[in-house]
């Protein structure tokens, strides 16, 4: 769908609209050294395996205003856990109070759990599919950098769950399916914990409302074809919000009960995904060290900074090939992360003005016609007519140089094609 | 805090090492 040259990528407009078929294509074989590959897609793309014809597909003002949610979620806690930023974190109490149930000890106190608000979830998300119990039933849940704890809705669902297309998981039909201790560590683990009859319960509260609350588990995951045993996760008893028909949510972060710690010895905390450059295409997601392969740029993950996200240190911004005139102090008073769940990407004001000036010389010198802005996005154009068209190259740079040169399909999001927007925002400020 | 997302690593394999503290993209992955 596309060429590319230092200062200019080529797009075929075309390649923005994907059709509403899943293409017949080859599947991303495992590279040598991962351990462990499943096949990421578009939890509303038409691989997904919960794609339904007759489904509706978010808007795009949906999709950015969640993504928006998401953004500030995030914000919220890195201030909330680095003492940086104008936002503060925001008490919002969750109440579960899971009733008795089957395979459950009853308790006679209501459990209350104070949640932590500002998880942040996405519409936009992209899924993987697992198994969980024994013998392994399979469910396909949002995968997730930006939050630790996995988890799926559980039956006998005490208080409520949301529609999901694969039946719920069913803690009796597990042989190997057992509650966490509140007595164990595991528990404390927890940012969010409480008890009842002994067992241990987890709640989560995302930042759009969004929550889930149930019983810390513990069962065997399979991914691909390994099996990780004792895997702790949430069983959901209490789900409500956007998430889509998904079974639940994989946490992939750097917090004690994710995925990534919790198999460590396994994989050495090392996984690796690629997204596809449509919604109609399939990725992967791989555990184990090497999974990215020998050609991957890396730069220091700075662990320091928090907990959970996967900050990096961002030092610059090249477009059409030219380094764009931005004081690398701008990127490191704000500080950077990657995120799986953030669909476009959010810069210092600062950064992002100089950003979209040059994008836009460049898009002015070809001769393209700009469109209203639409939701966050502020620098658009309208390609009616146009089967083809060149864009500036956009390049991230990281410390020790690592350079993410975004690919063309990366570069701008289509609301229509009329209005084709340069697909990066401002946080409004340099401080948040 | 900037926040690198998700359409901008569409085809890079985005890897997350957690022993070697290191954060690495690789072009061309999918």
């Amino acid at each position: 769908a596309a060429g590319s040259s230092d200062d200019r990528a080529l797009l075929s407009v075309a390649s923005l609209f994907p059709g509403p078929a899943c293409p017949a294509t080859a599947e991303h074989g495992p590279s040598a050294a991962a351990s462990a590959r499943m096949r990421i897609v578009h939890q509303h793309g038409p691989c997904s395996p919960l794609a339904d014809a007759h489904g509706k597909r978010p808007a795009h003002d949906e999709i950015l205003a969640a993504d928006q949610n998401r953004v500030e979620s995030i914000q919220r806690r890195v201030s909330a856990t680095t003492g940086r930023g104008k936002l503060t974190k925001r008490a919002a109490p969750v109440q579960p109070a899971p009733k008795k149930s089957p395979g459950h000890s009853a308790s006679s106190s209501t459990p209350s759990l104070p949640a932590t608000s500002g998880r942040a979830l996405s519409t936009g998300n992209y899924v993987v599919t697992v198994g969980l119990g024994t013998p392994a039933s399979k469910y396909t849940v949002v995968f997730d950098t930006g939050s630790d704890t996995t988890w799926v809705q559980c039956r006998p669902c005490v208080v409520k769950c949301y529609r999901q297309k694969e039946p719920l998981f069913d803690p009796a039909k597990s042989s190997t399916y057992a509650n966490v201790s509140c007595s164990d560590p595991a528990c404390d683990d927890l940012d969010s914990n409480g008890c009842t009859g002994g067992h241990c319960l987890y709640a989560v509260q995302y930042g759009d409302g969004s929550y889930t609350v149930g019983f810390f588990a513990q069962d065997t995951l399979t991914i691909a074809h390994d099996a990780i045993k004792g895997f702790r996760f949430g069983c959901g008893e209490k789900n409500s919000g956007l998430f889509g028909k998904t079974a639940g949510l994989m946490g992939l972060g750097r917090g004690k009960t994710s995925l990534t710690v919790q198999a460590y010895d396994k994989y050495g905390g090392a996984f690796a995904y690629c997204l596809p450059a449509s919604s109609s295409g399939t990725g992967y997601l791989d555990f184990g060290p090497g999974s990215a392969g020998n050609n991957a740029r890396l730069t220091p993950m700075l662990a320091d900074k928090g907990p959970t996200f996967y900050y990096v240190g961002m030092t610059g911004i090249r477009v059409g090939g030219q380094q764009v005139p931005i004081a690398e102090s701008v990127f490191s008073t704000a500080g950077t992360l990657v995120d799986s769940g953030t669909v476009i990407t959010r810069l210092p004001a600062t950064a992002y003005t100089a950003l979209s000036k040059a994008f836009a010389t460049g898009m002015s010198a070809s001769g393209y016609k700009t469109a209203p802005a639409y939701s966050i996005l502020d620098t658009c154009y309208d390609f009616t007519g146009l089967s083809d068209v060149s864009l500036p190259t956009v390049s991230l740079v990281f410390q020790g140089g690592a350079c993410l040169d975004v690919d063309v399909s990366g570069i701008v999001y289509a609301i229509s094609q009329a209005q084709v927007c340069l697909a990066f925002a401002s946080n409004g400020d340099d401080e948040s | 805090v900037a926040i690198v997302g998700n359409t901008q690593q569409k085809t890079y394999g985005v890897l997350y090492d957690l022993g070697r503290k290191t954060v690495g993209f690789a072009p061309g992955s999918c």
